[in-house]
């Protein structure tokens, strides 16, 4: 059994992190789509990890189906997954590239970098 | 994707054939689905490194991100027309024989790619001019350039050459809306044509475009014309749709009718 500090945190297990934003780095010269996109070729675009547990923090958002569901994961781990750790907020940016008749062209793609995650 | 890639609908379940197809066989797996397609099965795409994006597309690339960054983006797509896809195309039509003058030249401008569901927000040509040192010196008056519909000889813009106060190279740019979006609501085929004329006042005489240096004999591909398009997809569109689309257009892939009975058991296995 791990040993409790006077804080109740446990020792000897790593202990899992709430929701958040963290670095996701796209590099589109690994994903084989230079050929078409001439820019950028390489963006940050982070994703969303870590638990969604009892009790959710206001920053995180949740929804209120991720609420109950939240509360009925902390009274029945076993019969209910908690709520997801997804974007709650995302942002365009723009990429110019090679379209299939050779021509070049600018465009604004939605949904391409996460601004913020929540629980969902 | 990951379920697409790590579990292809053929590929056995048993934990030794998913060790097989590991992290490096779903990448290979993955380019050659999303990347490859569009210049093997096309054979028309050329290699990157080929096509040099004109700097007027740069620098809207180079503006637009540069605003996204510092949060400005809307403001800055109010004037752009509230654009979010600026597509270019590049003049593929030909002079005549390059000693003869030129009076007239016509723009062709393949436009097969361009989306029929997309909101058409502006189009406009733009055209690279040098005036030949000579004429500058020779000629007084202003001279007109003119834009003609290609169908019917109908004038649809023009625009007085300062040729005295610019000696540099410029590029001149002309409105096309009205007659590009009247194209698109006929479904005029894959191309656009327009016709440009110089015109000189006094007497009234059309002039040999070469002094305009607007010949296209040994001309860059920097500095060859094109066609701006400005658009707004009324849907939210994936990365990938506008290569599907692309396909289509091509006539690589087909229409549900055109693929005929004999595949839709193949395409219901599929879902």
């Amino acid at each position: 059994a791990a040993s409790k500090t006077r804080h109740g945190k446990r020792h000897g297990r790593k202990s899992k992190s709430r929701c958040s934003k963290k670095p996701l780095h796209v590099n589109f010269r690994d994903l084989g789509w230079d050929d078409w996109i001439i820019a950028p070729l390489d963006y940050e675009a982070y994703h969303c990890e870590g638990v969604c547990d009892f009790p959710l923090r206001s920053h995180l958002e949740p929804t209120n189906h991720a609420i109950i569901q939240t509360l009925m994961n902390s009274m029945n781990p076993s019969n209910m997954p908690p709520s997801c750790c997804a974007p709650s907020k995302l942002s365009p940016i723009s990429i110019l590239y090679i379209d299939s008749g050779n021509n070049v062209v600018y465009k604004q793609y939605e949904d391409m970098v996460v601004e913020s995650c929540g629980c969902r | 994707f990951q379920t697409l890639v790590i579990f292809p609908p053929a590929a056995p379940k048993s934990s030794k054939a998913a060790k097989m197809f590991n992290s490096q066989e779903a990448s290979k797996y993955f380019k050659e689905f999303y990347a490859r397609p569009s210049q093997d099965r096309y054979n028309k795409a050329a290699p990157k490194d080929l096509i040099e994006p004109h700097d007027y597309m740069l620098s809207i690339y180079k503006t637009f991100s540069t605003a996204e960054k510092l949060g400005l983006n809307a403001s800055f797509f109010r004037s752009s027309k509230a654009a979010n896809t600026i597509a270019s195309f590049v003049d593929s039509g030909q002079d005549d024989l390059p000693l003869s003058p030129l009076r007239r030249q016509q723009y062709l401008f393949d436009v097969s790619t361009l989306s029929e569901k997309a909101e058409v927000l502006g189009a406009e040509l733009r055209i690279y001019t040098k005036a030949s040192g000579n004429f500058r010196i020779s000629e007084t008056e202003p001279v007109d350039i003119q834009l003609l519909s290609c169908h019917d000889q109908q004038l649809l813009d023009s625009k007085t050459l300062d040729l005295q106060g610019s000696h540099r190279p410029r590029w001149e740019v002309l409105d096309v809306w009205e007659i590009f979006k009247e194209r698109q609501h006929l479904s005029q085929g894959k191309h656009f044509c327009l016709e440009l004329r110089a015109m000189l006042d006094n007497p009234e005489r059309e002039l040999d475009l070469h002094l305009l240096g607007l010949h296209r004999h040994g001309r860059p591909q920097q500095k060859k014309a094109i066609l701006v398009v400005f658009t707004r997809s009324k849907k939210k569109q994936t990365l990938f749709s506008e290569r599907r689309e692309g396909r289509a257009l091509l006539g690589l892939e087909k229409s549900p009718k055109e693929r005929g009975p004999g595949t839709k058991a193949s395409r219901r296995r599929r879902t």
